[in-house]
């Protein structure tokens, strides 16, 4: 699962 | 399972490391930035700064799904001109940036590699036959 937040940095789920 | 953040150009910034017990999560970004992670198995919300801070934790009808957290998944993958994705060529996960794809850095190879739940063992059964390595060979001589 990926999740873009507004500033433009991603979280990933790994 | 584990979580970690990346800047626009592929940066590691943080990891988050949500339950050690695993199972199913889902994670959101919250419009202050910080970062949600719902637990299925406990039915909890545990928010996180963005420097992998743990803030706070909040418990959720497991009838009661979050809303958010079931708009944010695998296709929320682009925000102004980066756009998260797997690159066809090394099937790295990668930042892309126009026509430029770049993978994401390793983050945490510690976090990664030994302190896992295999890792902390491993160097404890290591540690222990040292020990009777060393006290044979002293009851030899």
């Amino acid at each position: 699962q990926v999740v873009v937040t507004e500033s433009g940095d991603v979280f990933v789920k790994i | 399972d584990r979580v970690q953040l990346y800047d626009c150009n592929g940066k590691f910034k943080a990891a988050f490391q949500p339950d050690s017990a695993g199972g199913v999560f889902k994670i959101a970004a919250s419009p202050d930035q910080s970062l949600e992670i719902y637990s299925v198995r406990t039915n909890t919300v545990d928010t996180f700064a963005l420097d992998g801070t743990f803030l706070r934790r909040r418990s959720v009808d497991d009838r009661d799904m979050p809303f958010d957290f079931l708009k944010s998944g695998p296709s929320v993958k682009k925000a102004g001109l980066c756009e998260f994705e797997i690159d066809p060529i090394s099937s790295q996960f990668s930042v892309r940036k126009g026509t430029s794809i770049k993978p994401l850095e390793p983050g945490d190879w510690i976090l990664e590699n030994l302190l896992n739940y295999w890792g902390i063992g491993g160097t404890g059964a290591l540690g222990i036959g040292l020990m009777l390595v060393s006290t044979l060979r002293r009851d030899k001589l």
